[in-house]
């Protein structure tokens, strides 16, 4: 259970989110969109999974549509970050696509290939 | 841990860097800019065998730091207030850039600060890993992991982001294992 010190600090981590930042994405009225839907909005998280490098479209204009290449690259975007791997825009998905971050894609990385062989020694 | 493509790293053992001289904030003193690179470069130079040296040139410095606004002419282009905070190239680049339009925080005082200040020496620490070669990780304790909260300090490397380097650079010889120990006690207390 979260102390009332921790809970007013979440409530003022999410309020910077909707208050400080006019140039970033405030994707939090997508929470549990569903593939298939047609939501304004949908195109922006597009435009942010193309950034980071989780959309391949050369063109670059994204429609509003929740699609299936949608819900792979936020399948591979929860993968990457360490979160539980849904395709779903659930909250904590949400969340940390708006949280402030490095500009380095998260893609075209190579993952270390010699874990199994860390982990038996 | 993760690494760019082609796991590309330094061949050296002693890295010049430079901050820029005409880049910078009108808040911070250089000096204050210049003691926190040094501390986010003595992180990494106490677990592998490259050490970082400080110079003046910033034309020949391998490492070239800077605080740059909007579109900067690297395709890459910062857009305000938090979203992307800074971003590095992979070796053998060395460029390394922060978006200038954040406030950026140099003190311990994370509480008093504004509500969108960001900790230059977290960011600093995460961005020399790119440009040592080093991807962004999975594991939200790690300093290469790519999202930050404003107000918030990470700059101690955990076991993942020891691993990752170290796969790449091999062990300072003057490692300290008590330092590893420490870092993966941070990672059991999340």
């Amino acid at each position: 259970r979260n102390t009332p010190e921790a809970e007013q600090s979440t409530a003022k981590a999410t309020q910077i989110i909707h208050v400080s930042n006019s140039t970033w994405h405030d994707f939090s009225r997508l929470v549990d969109v569903q593939i298939g839907s047609h939501v304004s909005g949908v195109s922006e998280l597009k435009r942010y999974l193309h950034r980071f490098g989780y959309v391949n479209d050369g063109s670059e204009i994204f429609s509003d549509v929740f699609d299936g290449p949608l819900e792979s690259a936020i399948s591979l975007y929860q993968e990457n970050l360490g979160l539980p791997i849904t395709g779903r825009l659930d909250t904590s998905t949400v969340t940390l696509m708006s949280l402030p971050r490095c500009g380095v894609s998260d893609t075209h990385m190579t993952i270390n290939n010699d874990f199994l062989h860390t982990t038996a020694h | 841990y993760t690494y760019f493509n082609g796991k590309p790293k330094w061949n050296r053992d002693t890295l010049t860097y430079a901050i820029s001289k005409t880049h910078k904030l009108d808040y911070l003193t250089s000096e204050d800019v210049k003691t926190v690179f040094r501390r986010a470069f003595s992180q990494w130079s106490s677990v592998i065998p490259v050490s970082f040296e400080e110079v003046d040139d910033f034309t020949t410095a391998d490492l070239k730091i800077g605080f740059y606004a909007g579109d900067h002419g690297d395709g890459l282009p910062f857009d305000g207030v938090l979203g992307t905070l800074a971003h590095a190239f992979a070796p053998e680049n060395g460029r390394l850039h922060l978006d200038a339009a954040e406030t950026w925080i140099v003190d311990d005082d994370l509480k008093g600060s504004s509500e969108v200040a960001v900790d230059l020496e977290s960011v600093a620490t995460h961005e020399i890993g790119h440009l040592l070669g080093l991807g962004h990780s999975s594991q939200e304790s790690a300093v290469m992991y790519p999202s930050l909260r404003p107000r918030t300090k990470k700059v101690d490397l955990t076991v993942d982001d020891v691993a990752g380097v170290l796969k790449l650079y091999g062990p300072n010889p003057k490692l300290r294992l008590d330092s590893l120990t420490q870092s993966e006690d941070s990672i059991k207390n999340g």
